[in-house]
């Protein structure tokens, strides 16, 4: 089963 | 203060159809450089990244950072107000309460002026890495269109399989399963028709076929589209705009637990 990732996992605070 | 002219005001009404079902309200961040939005869609999975340079407008002039935050609904409403071949003007103070549109015909004497109030959006920022993508894909935008759109007919996913015999585009659903598999291709008579894969490893990787579905609405603004993919990491899919300006679509993969 896959699980839908959000964004904030891979994107940081800038 | 904030002026800013486009040649054709199609070019604004494109991009706000584009992402308008994944935002609803954000902010236009302007300074001497250009235009820029960054906003995420709701759920979090999805995040649009435009750039107008000022080399797009003429003339363009923005002296200091200005956000001006728009409910992109209200945009719409405004931007229907104008012929797609009108010269768009975008003007607005330096602390502004609404942003000022002007849309001028250049065969006809009209000219027609609109204000949009403007919000405080307190919105969230995203650093994105420079990454050296496995794997790029540069296909003609309405071909990625019809595979997503096909594919969506049958499943809520499709996996992007990207290895040196070409980018398999598959899914599975309820009725059956299907795919689609492009590879390198030149087109003699037409270099919009062309399939270009740059790969330095294959890439795996399993995304929501809603949003790439919702991401083609930009179709109409680039003839061509770029997917970049690596392993693990979020797709991007990017339209080109005129100037160097560039629409972006970022969306984070599925991924087994």
């Amino acid at each position: 089963v896959k699980t839908q990732q959000m964004l904030g996992k891979f994107f940081g605070a800038p | 203060m904030l002026e800013a002219r486009l040649e054709q005001a199609n070019l604004l009404k494109k991009v706000v159809d584009s992402i308008t079902n994944l935002v609803q309200d954000c902010n236009f961040d302007c300074n001497d450089s250009g235009i820029a939005l960054q906003a995420m869609d709701n759920s979090h999975v999805a995040l649009v990244a435009m750039m107008l340079r000022s080399d797009a407008f003429s003339p363009f002039r923005c002296d200091r950072n200005i956000a001006l935050g728009i409910n992109l609904t209200s945009l719409t409403k405004v931007l229907r107000c104008a012929q797609n071949e009108d010269i768009l003007t975008l003007k607005a103070e330096d602390a502004p309460d609404v942003v000022n549109l002007v849309f001028e015909s250049a065969e006809s004497d009209r000219l027609s002026e609109y204000d949009i109030k403007l919000m405080d959006i307190d919105q969230e920022h995203l650093g994105i890495p420079d990454t050296e993508y496995a794997a790029s894909i540069t296909m003609p935008s309405a071909e990625f269109q019809r595979i997503t759109r096909d594919l969506l007919a049958l499943s809520e996913s499709v996996s992007i399989e990207c290895t040196k015999e070409g980018v398999k585009f598959s899914c599975q659903g309820d009725i059956g399963s299907g795919s689609v598999t492009l590879r390198s291709h030149t087109n003699v008579d037409n270099e919009d028709r062309n399939v270009s894969i740059d790969l330095s490893e294959p890439v795996s990787l399993m995304f929501s076929l809603k949003y790439l579905s919702n991401f083609c609405k930009a179709s109409g603004l680039s003839s061509r589209v770029k997917l970049s993919l690596s392993n693990e990491v979020p797709l991007l899919v990017e339209y080109a705009l005129p100037s160097n300006s560039f629409l972006r679509f970022y969306l984070a993969p599925k991924i087994g637990d």
